[in-house]
Order: C-alpha cells, then structure tokens, then sequence
C-alpha cells in the first residue's frame, strides 16, 4: 500500500503487509497508525467523510504544519497480489489488482483500477461481498468501536452476518 | 436471500459458540434472531456469559468482557467466511493480562487463514507479531514508517522502541 | 463507601477512599472495578439505569450466580468526613454525612441522609453545585467516555462549564 | 446567569490554555465560545493543537490526542472549582507510555486539592498509587476487595497481582 499525501502522509510512504503472519503497527500517539487504516478504508470505497474523522472529504489531504504547506492532492494506491481471494471474476487473469484513489483540493476525483480510469462504484463493487465493505465490512475494526459491536442495535449486528452470507 | 441468511447465520453461530469459551476460558454464548418468523429483517441478539455468571443483559458487561465478546464475534464470522485481511485497531486496549494473552494466542492460530494487521501499544501483542512497522513523526505532524527487524533484536529492545 | 447486593457486590464490601493521595483500583476484566464506580452514582442519586448499564434500575440488585440466588434487594452507604467540601448549609455541624440508597426488587426504594429518611431529591440536592450531579457532573469520568469529551457537541460541553459555573 | 458562566468560562479557559501544553509537551489549545453574542446559550467549542501540528477539525486527532485533551479539560474544571473527588475509569486505556507519564504527574501534582480514584490496568499508573485496592472474584460472579499494602512489596510484585 502507498500513501501520498493522505492525512499526515505528505512525503510518500510504502507499507508491504506481508501475506503470511501478523503485521503490527505501533508508535506514539498521533503519529498516524489509524491514518494508515483509514487510507486502507479510503481506497476500498469508503464515502462517508465522517468515518474518516471529517467534516468534508478534503479534509484528507494532508493540511499542512507549521513547516510545510499544504498538499493539492492526495492519492492511495492498495495492490493485492492474489486476486483470486477478491474478487471471482473479471480480474482472475491479473497477476495483481492495483487500486488507486485520488483526490483534488478542488473536489475532483480521479479512480483506477490497473492503471485503467472508473468509477468509484466500479472499486465498491471488486470488494462487494468479501467483507471489505464499507460500513458493514466486518473487516476494519476501527479504533474504539470494538465494544460498540456488542452494545449496538440488533439491526445493526444483523448487518454484520449479512455480509458474510 | 432468506436462505443465504439463515445458513450464514446458523453457521457463524456455531462457530460463535467455541470461540467464545476459547477467549474467555470457559462460559458460553450463542446469537439469537429477534424475529425467527421475519429471517429477511430480523435484528440478531447476542446472549453472553462469561464463565460462572449468569446471562443477563448484555449491557451489564464489563468494557473488556463486552470487547472480547465483540472480539469473539469477528473471529466466528472471519472462520466461516475469511476476508482477505483482517485489521484490528487497539482492539486490546481494554483487556486484561489473561485475556490479551488468549487474544493474542487465537490471532496466531488464524494466521494460516487470514491477514491480521493490529494496532497496538501493548507489548505482550508486540510478541506476537512476525512483522513489525514503527511509525513516527521525527518532523512534527509528518507520518514516516520504519521496518523493524524482529529477529535481529531482543525483547527489552523491542519495548523500549515504545519510547 | 460501603457496598451491599449491589451488582456484583453480593458479599458485603467496605472501601476506604482515603482523603491525601492517590486511590488506585485494580483487577482482572469484569470482577467489579466499574460497577463501583456505578455504586458511586447510584449513592449520589443517578435516575438513569442506562447510564448504570442496567435497562431497568432493578437491574443494580444482585442477580444471581450458579451457585447464588439472586439478592432481594441492595443498598449503598457512601460516607463523606469532610461535610463542609460538600453542602455549604444543613450539615455543617455534622462531623460527618453519611447518605444511604436502599433498592427492593419490587422497586420500592429508601433514602436517608444520616439516618433521616429523606427523598431522592434531597440527596440529588445536597450534590448540586459540587460537580459530582449526574449527568452534568465533570467529577466521574466513566469507561470509555474520555474520547467522547472532545468529541461531543458544543451544548453537551456547555453542561460541564455550566456545573462548575 | 450570564455573568457566572462568562467568568467560570474565562477562567477555565485560562487553566486549560495552561494544563494542554502540559500534558502534550507542547502545543496550545483553547475553549471558544460558538456564539459569544448568546452567552445564555452558546455551546462551547474546542480548538487543540498538538504539538507542530496545525489546529483542524478536533475530529481528526488521534484516540490519545482525544483522551489527552479532554483530560486537560476535566484538570481546568477542577482547578477553577476542585469537586471533593475525582473518579477516572480507565482514561489512560489509548495513551502512549510518554502520555501515561505526563497524566500520572499532572495527577500526582493535584493530590493536595483533590482526592483521585483511578481504575487502571497499567502498570506505570500503579506506581503514581498511595493506596491500591485489587478487585477479585475468586468466586466466579462475586466481587471481593484487598486491600494492597504498598510500602511492604517491591514492584514486580505489585505487577503481578494483576495476574
Ligand atoms: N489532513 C491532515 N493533514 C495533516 N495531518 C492530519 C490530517 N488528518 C489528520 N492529521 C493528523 O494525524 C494525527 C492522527 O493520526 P492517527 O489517528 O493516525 O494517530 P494514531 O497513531 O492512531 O494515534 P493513537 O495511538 O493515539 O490512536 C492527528 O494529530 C491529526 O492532526
Ligand atoms: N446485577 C448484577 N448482578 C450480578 N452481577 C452483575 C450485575 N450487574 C453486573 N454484574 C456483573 O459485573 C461484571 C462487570 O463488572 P465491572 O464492569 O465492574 O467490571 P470491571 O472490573 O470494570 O472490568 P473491566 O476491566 O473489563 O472494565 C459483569 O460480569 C456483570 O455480569
Ligand atoms: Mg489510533
Ligand atoms: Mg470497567
């Protein structure tokens, strides 16, 4: 996974989360673990700006310090390098899935998939139905919510065995 | 589908069941339809006791014991229908010595079957991870992200990374 | 502070808060530290069981283990030594107050302010202004409510200024 | 009144402009009013910026960032008008071992004026602890309370009474 620009990423970053074993991210506090999480929800499709902890969608791109200024753009690109678990069609002949999400100061959005422009519904849809998805993805547990599971409404975990079936 | 939904549903409770006596060492649970004559909107309910009490009010659970329920759940739903990866976020913050430990210890045994990608500042989780990635801010307010050897280091050296 | 048949406190339990320095609890998962906390609302006069976890107030009475039956009902002495921090009128002369809340499984509940049965207004009373009255109160953070703080809405942070005002 | 809360929160608002570098090592931070023309009603605002870093949306800080600030708040609060006590469940659940250590010494520093109950299960908190008191349940759904004498063990023993 590559951030440019996301949240406090402006100088670009390149995570490898290795496909056998547990990957762990530690650090201080604010220093940007769950910003790498939301970019991950960012790119499989997330559109809700108050999941990603803002008020409008603009407000990941990097904002600026008090040393740097702040960036136009931002961009995530997520590869999967076994297509096969995502997605059972269309893309089982790719050796990998690259995704690519990229967003203007100005609110424009540009979205690819192996390089090739779509839709952003076209990126929701690769993920639909393996639990990657958005609000009822039992994937991403963001932080703090893990308890809200347990105390959330019995229509709210229905969605959660939806997903999966 | 109606059909789709039920299956899913007896099957993640089945799993449900084992896992959580698992990571509670010992009690029972199982996921209940609001509804059994509505399977297309029912709600589903969780019934859960930890080891000795008595079922009650899902609410009057403690924060760790409502996390490694929520924890429990996941796993149940990841064991019958694994998503490509799984990332959990300070998901063990509220958890215990014991409990982190049988966390810790039912992550590994999923390994083979699922990604895992935790946050975390607990150092007994550390110990489990075959990957470490450090992020820092050496210059304020911009994210940079360091591999961290794990073989290459001893324990106390790895805690002291925290600092 | 004293615990009777209150949630898990079956057996009961005396805690002594001691008035210089640091009062520390500790314990495994679920064996009873929050529901302390709760005893300590509960004494203070807090109507809402939801607040206490509880869908209905009975819920605060002991329910029941394998080996237990459930308690017929439960009570709080909370014991204050210092009652000028407290209530600047009434009890000044007392060397100290003692505030007791009794609940019956049938729901029928008693309230003495040392030894006097008094009513739960006369308790929510005698806290007032202190910062320690329920909802509005800044003296009791409960688990998992810190983040909400910061994240609440602007009239919801007003109560807090308000008490203290 | 209007004068009342106009003066609690200009106060308030002093302490807490002084309490949030503290407990941050930097930064700055202020309360703001979102309609100084209706003081009767006018919700009240947080502006807080970590050290280096820009002030945004509050939102966007991070789980400890959170906590953190609004633990700089509650200490503004009780240094304007000290309540007889101060409970704090598990506050320092999302803080890093840097921001345990800043917490615990702005908590020692107040011991004179208020008497503090935390619950924690860090052992850095332990340490700041006059009096600990171990919650137990040897029988399973019953809650029993020691009393820890502090002065007769040495640490690691206290560390292992948590298991
Ligand atoms: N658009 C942005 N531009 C610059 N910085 C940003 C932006 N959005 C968020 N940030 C900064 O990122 C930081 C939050 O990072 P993040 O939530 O990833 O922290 P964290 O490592 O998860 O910390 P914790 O351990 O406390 O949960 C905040 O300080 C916030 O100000
Ligand atoms: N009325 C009741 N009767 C008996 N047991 C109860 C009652 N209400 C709550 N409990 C039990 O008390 C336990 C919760 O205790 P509490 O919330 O104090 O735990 P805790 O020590 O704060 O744990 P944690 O560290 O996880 O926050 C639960 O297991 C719950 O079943
Ligand atoms: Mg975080
Ligand atoms: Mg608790």
């Amino acid at each position: 996974m590559e951030l440019n620009g996301f949240k406090s990423f402006i100088d670009k970053v390149s995570i490898n989360f290795s496909e056998h074993g547990i990957t762990t991210l530690i650090g201080p506090n604010g220093c940007g673990k769950s910003n790498i999480v939301d970019a991950l929800r960012w790119a499989l499709g997330e559109q809700s700006s108050q999941h990603l902890r803002g008020k409008s969608m603009v407000d990941v791109i990097f904002s600026g310090t008090e040393q740097r200024s702040a960036a136009g753009f931002c961009e995530v690109n997520l590869t999967f390098s076994n297509p096969k678990n995502i997605s059972k069609f269309k893309y089982d002949d790719f050796p990998e899935i690259l995704v690519t999400r990229r967003l203007y100061r100005d609110s424009t959005s540009e979205y690819q998939i192996n390089k090739t422009s779509c839709r952003l519904l076209d990126i929701k849809d690769l993920f639909a139905d393996t639990g990657l998805g958005g609000k009822r993805g039992y994937s991403i547990i963001e932080q703090g919510s893990v308890g809200m599971i347990t105390t959330s409404k019995p229509s709210e975990r229905r969605f959660l065995i939806e997903e999966a079936a | 589908s109606c059909e789709l939904f039920s299956k899913a549903f007896k099957a993640i409770n089945e799993q449900f069941e084992e896992v959580f006596p698992l990571l509670f060492n010992g009690g029972a649970a199982k996921l209940t339809l609001i509804d059994e004559q509505n399977i297309l909107e029912t709600g589903v309910d969780i019934m859960a006791c930890p080891p000795g009490k008595t079922t009650k009010n899902i609410n009057l659970l403690s924060g760790g014991e409502k996390a490694l329920t929520a924890i429990a759940l996941i796993v149940a739903i990841f064991l019958y229908k694994p998503s490509p990866f799984c990332v959990l976020d300070e998901v063990d913050a509220p958890l215990d010595v014991n409990n982190i430990r049988r966390f810790c210890k039912m992550i590994k045994s999923l390994t083979s079957r699922v990604q895992f990608i935790l946050i975390t500042h607990n150092p007994k989780t550390m110990e489990v991870a075959d990957y470490i990635y450090g992020v820092t801010m050496e210059e304020s307010g911009v994210s940079k992200v360091v591999s961290v050897d794990l073989k290459a280091m001893t324990l106390p050296k790895k805690i002291s990374i925290l600092r």
